[in-house]
């Protein structure tokens, strides 16, 4: 499954990374 | 509810946190709007569990929203703030539900973040035991927390404390962590200390409920792995990605 830079959950690296944040998941 | 309750004796972190409290009006607004909205693949009708993990992820997100606002946390590079996250997620959403129960101050029934107010015989009747053994286990807590007079300011600063509460060692910025739990902790401890000299160990008294809080968070993953593993748990759910993540 897709994963966040640090190894973590993708949804969560979403909300977190600056670049993403933009786009909140639904 | 009392929003921004300063005054003498408040240390300047726990000021600070109560101005980053989210508006729980809003939070309500937000998830009942997410709720309502409809998405491909989803039934008109959705049951009511799906709906429960629905909401429990909102509520998270709208947790990621504070943490990222609050100060220290907003300083860290996003590495250790999914650290920091990863390892109290659950703990959060926890103690999120039982101060929203203390505030209610109802021992017969729960109150969700959406406003709904559920009789505990309905959780009984409806929910399963597991369920229900984690419902009664939070409100005998938030039952605790109440006679201990938890505040908001000691609700701001616990919540800070847990998010955190992990050991250094796991995050690249040693330093700003250490002197967040340092400053939280002693915020706390000055707080109580001047707020209620009457009742001499508040602190060690809240900080014994956050061990049952970690305690209540795991009987809680527990249960979000046997729905999971039970094909019980809707698609997409955050939670259960929180769950599967490599722990440190």
């Amino acid at each position: 499954p897709c994963r966040g830079a640090s190894g973590g959950p993708a949804i969560l690296y979403a909300l977190l990374s600056p670049s993403l944040r933009a786009r909140p998941p639904a | 509810p009392e929003p921004f309750s300063g005054g003498p004796g408040v240390p300047e972190l726990i000021l600070q946190l109560l101005q980053l409290e989210p508006d729980e009006d809003q939070v309500r607004a937000r998830i009942v709007g997410c709720l309502q909205e409809p998405a491909r693949g989803r039934p008109d009708q959705p049951a009511p569990f799906s709906l429960l993990c629905r909401m429990a992820d909102q509520t998270f997100i709208s947790i990621v929203d504070w943490a990222r606002r609050c100060m220290v946390f907003k300083e860290l590079e996003v590495a250790d703030q999914m650290t920091l996250l990863q390892s109290c997620w659950s703990e959060l959403l926890v103690f999120d539900h039982i101060y929203r129960q203390i505030q209610h101050g109802k021992e017969s029934s729960i109150l969700l973040v959406t406003g709904q107010e559920v009789e505990l015989t309905t959780v009984a009747t409806q929910a399963g035991s597991l369920l229900h053994s984690l419902v009664l286990r939070a409100q005998e807590l938030a039952l605790q927390l109440h006679t201990l007079q938890l505040d908001r300011q000691e609700f701001v600063c616990l919540k800070f404390l847990i998010l955190f509460s992990l050991d250094v060692k796991f995050l690249n910025n040693h330093g700003l962590v250490k002197d967040a739990q340092e400053k939280a902790n002693a915020a706390l401890l000055d707080y109580t200390l001047c707020h209620y000299p009457h009742c001499g160990d508040k602190f060690q008294q809240l900080l014994l409920c956050l061990v049952e809080v970690r305690a209540l968070s795991m009987q809680a993953k527990e249960y979000l792995y046997h729905k999971h593993l039970g094909n019980e748990m809707p698609r997409n759910n955050l939670l259960i990605e929180m769950l599967q993540a490599k722990q440190t």
